[in-house]
């Protein structure tokens, strides 16, 4: 199947977001 | 009425399930009763949940770790996905406990639950982070030493991440030869 890939940039916006 | 978009909804769900330990070095206790479970996770979100939520490395006490795992896979060399494996081991000097220690183990999460070394990412166990008074220490753990090329992908794209310099050289270590040593230093399977 496919692999769930989340790059650096992503995960860190993610970060504060509500 | 407000419209609420799925996107503002939906959590991220990660490729794993994973679980954070936190190890506390108390001598009148056995090392397993040391150990404990914090919290598992299998979205984005509630990895940042979780992580705003704790102490950073840097300020944790020393003789604790903190452990990343895939859910089902104890941090420890003697369970079945840990035993035929070892570590990319980073050893840090003591001034990099407040220039890099806290950068490094962040950056060492977000590889392993973005799933950062793509097909050879099934190879990773998880990590650990190692709160030392002589030196801080770093590792990423995989399942099996013998797989070469898996090994050495997953430690060239780490130190890139890290932002190590090329002069920098880091090692590979087999949980046997580490568990088994007599001296202070295991020898090196593979350096990148």
């Amino acid at each position: 199947g496919t692999r769930i890939i989340y790059d650096r940039k992503f995960l860190m916006e993610c970060r504060h977001s509500p | 009425s407000e419209t609420v978009t799925p996107a503002q909804y939906l959590k991220h769900p990660l490729q794993n399930r994973w679980a954070l330990w936190y190890f506390k070095n108390d001598k009148t206790k056995g090392w397993t009763e040391n150990l404990r479970l914090i919290a598992k996770f299998d979205t984005v979100e509630d990895f940042w949940a979780l992580y705003n939520h704790i102490q950073q490395p840097s300020k944790l006490l020393f003789g604790c770790d903190y452990c990343l795992f895939k859910d089902g896979i104890k941090p420890m060399w003697e369970d079945d996905k840990n035993k035929k494996g070892g570590r990319w081991l980073m050893t840090l000097n003591k001034q990099q406990r407040h220039n890099d220690l806290d950068r490094y183990w962040l950056e060492t999460l977000l590889c392993l639950i973005g799933e950062a070394f793509d097909e050879h990412s099934d190879e990773v166990c998880g990590a650990v982070v190692n709160v030392r008074p002589k030196g801080d220490k770093i590792a990423i753990w995989t399942g099996n030493c013998q797989n070469r090329e898996a090994i050495v992908s997953i430690g060239q794209l780490y130190k890139e991440r890290l932002g190590l310099s090329l002069k920098a050289l880091i090692g590979y270590q087999s949980h046997d030869d580490t568990s088994s040593k007599s001296g202070s230093t295991t020898k090196n399977l593979f350096s990148v």
